[in-house]
Formats: structure tokens, C-alpha cells, sequence
């Protein structure tokens, strides 16, 4: 475990905090992309099926797997039954099937190994790197966004760019690649590029994010 | 065996 690994899945716990505090405080999902989410529960019980598996590597790696798998759910439950009226899918209009399609076909042709878990778990290394997608959309479409969602957006994007640097640093300490999850991580922290100079430029100079019409 | 390098990453 290097510092950026750790900050990086830090501010991953910190991004799901934010996301939980704003539904939480504002009684609303309003700005959140209920695809999204519903994106990420997929990615998590795909990926850690290992859990299930009897693969232990650490209390750690156990504990941060049961947080994502069960943050993720309540999340869909918080948008879905608990403040469902303040959620509107006539915004979030994103075809996740455009996402879910081309990951799965990905996954059967690149994986390291033709088992189930193995696609499985490619499947999810690249559905992750496209699930925000559907969000990124729909503040497109609204051209603003509330200050909370920004921060919560910010967090999520740096923890799959801090694990850059981890790939680098363990390229060299340790002689690792995992070419897979390397290439899906550059991708999806690439999406996040039009939003971060947004949020640098505006949020944290104190004015509200808001898109060039 | 073939198969992932790093298996502890999130």
C-alpha cells in the first residue's frame, strides 16, 4: 500500500460520504443520476465476487469491499423508494445499455483468464471507467449543479486518478502492470477532464458550476 | 499461470 493508493480509495470513501450527506441534508436526490449508481452496484457485485470466493487479502480490502457493495445499495434504495419524488428521469436519459453492451464484449475478449470471474471482473474494470457517463450527461443537459454534487463528482474523479501515480509507483517498486485496469483507469479518469477544469476554474473559486450555455 | 498481476486493488 502506497500513499496515492490509499488517498485514492480514501477520497473514494470521502466521494459516497459527500453523495450520502447531500441526500441525507437536502432530503433530495435531485442532480444525481439514478443510472449511475445503479451503474456502480453492478460494478461492485461483479468485482467482488471474490469476497464470496474465500480469496482473503486483508481485513482492509474486505472491509472497504463490504462498504462499497453495501453504500452503493442503500444509495439505489435512498433514489429509488426513499426520496424517489425528487427524482427525474425525464434527465437522466443516458442508454446505459450503450455501456453495459460494449463492457461485456470487451470483457470477452480482453480478460487475463476465460473463467466466469475473470470476465467478470474485467467486465466491471471497464463498465466502472464508463458508469459515470449517465451523470456527466445529465449536467450537461442541466448545465449547473448544485455545490455538493460538484465536491461529490471532484472526490470520485481523483480516486481513480490517484491510482495513476500507484501504477506507476508500483511499476517500479514491485515490477507489476495490470495493463486492464491501467487502461480502463486512464479512460475514465480522461472523462472526468471537462468537469475537473470546471470545478478549478469555477466551484473552488467560490462561484457556482455553471456550463457556457 | 496466466492472470492478474495485482489482486488486492479496489
Amino acid at each position: 500500500m502506497n500513499v496515492f493508493r490509499l488517498l485514492g480509495d480514501l477520497s473514494h470513501l470521502a466521494s459516497i460520504l459527500i453523495l450520502l450527506h447531500k441526500i441525507q441534508t437536502t432530503r433530495s436526490c435531485r442532480g444525481i443520476s439514478f443510472k449511475t449508481q445503479a451503474l456502480y452496484v453492478v460494478v461492485f457485485l461483479t468485482r467482488y465476487l471474490d469476497l464470496f470466493l474465500g480469496d482473503w487479502v486483508s481485513l482492509y480490502n474486505t472491509a472497504m469491499k463490504l462498504f462499497f457493495i453495501g453504500s452503493s445499495c442503500y444509495i439505489l434504495y435512498l433514489m429509488k423508494l426513499r426520496f424517489r419524488p425528487t427524482h427525474d428521469p425525464a434527465i437522466d436519459t443516458f442508454r446505459v445499455e450503450y455501456l453495459v453492451g460494449p463492457s461485456l464484449i470487451l470483457a470477452l475478449i480482453f480478460n487475463y483468464k476465460y473463467t466466469l470471474v475473470e470476465i467478470l471482473w474485467a467486465f466491471s474494470i471497464y463498465l466502472e471507467a464508463v458508469a459515470i457517463m449517465p451523470q456527466l450527461f445529465m449536467l450537461q443537459r442541466t448545465g449547473e449543479a448544485e455545490t455538493i454534487t460538484t465536491h461529490y463528482l471532484a472526490a470520485l474523479g481523483a480516486y481513480r486518478g490517484l491510482y495513476i501515480p500507484n501504477w506507476i509507483y508500483r511499476y517500479f517498486s514491485d515490477g507489476t502492470v495490470d495493463p486492464i485496469a491501467v487502461i480502463a483507469g486512464l479512460v475514465q479518469t480522461g472523462l472526468y477532464l471537462d468537469f475537473f477544469y470546471v470545478y478549478f476554474t469555477r466551484v473552488l473559486q467560490g462561484q457556482k458550476f455553471e456550463l457556457p450555455a | 499461470a496466466r492472470g492478474r498481476a495485482v489482486k488486492d486493488e479496489l
